[in-house]
């Protein structure tokens, strides 16, 4: 399903270069839990753009699916993203004019769901991430969790194969946190692939594999111990 | 320095109304050090903005130094603000346009200092938050967890007699999460008030009074036990 081979994403702030990614390399195959961990500024939102097909590498290959996705132009990768990829951005990136339900609608109706069945999925939606007494409060209008819980919602509205979640529980307290990990689980347990970024170590290891990272480097810790 | 009496923050939407705050009660003397924990949309956002005189209640009354802030102008309000208090918000609310120097240097030009002064302290601030070589990034160019020390380091530009934190270590590895912690703490041992909103346990204990809110209401843990 993916594939990176000596992935580097460097960038460029006057005359000093940064190596937000530094010859990363990662396999990842259908239905697998990982999470990755690491100091702050390690490059981890930068791998999750780059493997959310948000963000192309400077050096390297990544392969989704088997198709190198260099040779993909921009349309072509936004619409490999609607079909197969749900985003939990770390700050959310909400549409603020939209409320919480219509939030949470807007992928299914890019995707053309008849009225009827996009309701009832956001409403359970909001159900499982406890807000269906916020669904018409706008961005402005909730908390800094409550945000969260609407991108959570919104990654989970077309049933994505590949969640890409990044730091998902920042902004809850702990029970709401362990709540919003079982409904991601959830999805892993359908034979979906889940890809956690957390800086909480609890969460992190229930991965059953862990990757961590170093100054733009991967390194992956044995599986399932400690 | 602080008291707050019977004081209600209500919020329409629609035909809800929503209690983020539900007659809170609260008075806070100077160099006391509190932190306020309570589940997502709780209240504690709220309770904060209320402290930092960047909202106002309906109902009851705030004191502030004294004096009720009922009947102080918006102008005025804005000058106890950059007199008195340093807020660390939950989003930051960096300037865009402006690199991490220009962030942290902002309070200080709007306070006239002269340029050598706000250049050195500056440059103590970001070592202090371990962001000396990204002074030139714009927060579009820093993680997550490096714009929310941006936001920290500006908070403290003044060197205000109350700083307002909310969930400052939300986007940081716990490592880097008590470091910054020890940087607040700093504060509170030359005799200032430092107010801290958490969702870890941890760093809630770590302050001598504790608060928890819940559904806007305010309540505080028995000193110091446990
Ligand atoms: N502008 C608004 N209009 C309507 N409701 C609002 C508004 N701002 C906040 N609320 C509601 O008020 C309540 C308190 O919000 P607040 O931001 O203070 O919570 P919080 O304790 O900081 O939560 P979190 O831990 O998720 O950041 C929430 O239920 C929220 O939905
Ligand atoms: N647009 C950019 N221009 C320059 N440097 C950038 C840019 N975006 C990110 N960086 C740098 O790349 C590095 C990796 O950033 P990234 O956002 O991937 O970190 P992170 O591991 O997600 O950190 P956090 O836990 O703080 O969110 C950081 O040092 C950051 O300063
Ligand atoms: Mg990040
Ligand atoms: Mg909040």
């Amino acid at each position: 399903m993916i594939r990176l081979e000596h992935v580097s994403r460097l960038y460029a702030v006057g005359d000093q270069v940064v190596h937000a990614l530094d010859d990363v390399n990662l396999v990842i195959e259908p239905g697998e839990y990982l999470s990755v961990m690491g100091p702050s500024g390690s490059g981890k939102s930068t791998l999750l753009h780059l493997l959310g097909l948000l963000d192309r590498p400077d050096r390297g290959r990544y392969l989704f699916h088997g198709e190198d996705t260099a040779r993909l132009d921009d349309r072509h990768l936004a619409r490999l993203r609607r079909r197969h990829i749900g985003f939990v951005f770390q700050f959310f990136h909400l549409v603020p004019r939209l409320s919480a339900a219509g939030n949470v609608e807007l992928p299914m109706m890019l995707d053309g769901w008849p009225l009827p069945r996009r309701r009832a999925r956001v409403r359970r939606l909001l159900e499982a991430v406890g807000l269906a007494d916020r669904a018409r409060h706008r961005p402005d209008q909730l908390s800094g969790g409550q945000r969260q819980r609407v991108a959570i919602a919104r990654a989970l509205a077309l049933d994505p194969e590949l969640v890409l979640a990044d730091e998902p529980t920042g902004n809850l307290d702990q029970a709401a946190g362990h709540e919003i990990l079982d409904l991601l689980e959830a999805v892993v347990a359908q034979g979906r692939t889940l890809v956690l970024v957390t800086h909480d170590p609890e969460l992190g290891h229930r991965a059953p594999r862990r990757l961590q990272m170093r100054d733009g480097r991967l390194f992956e810790s044995p599986g399932g111990v400690g």
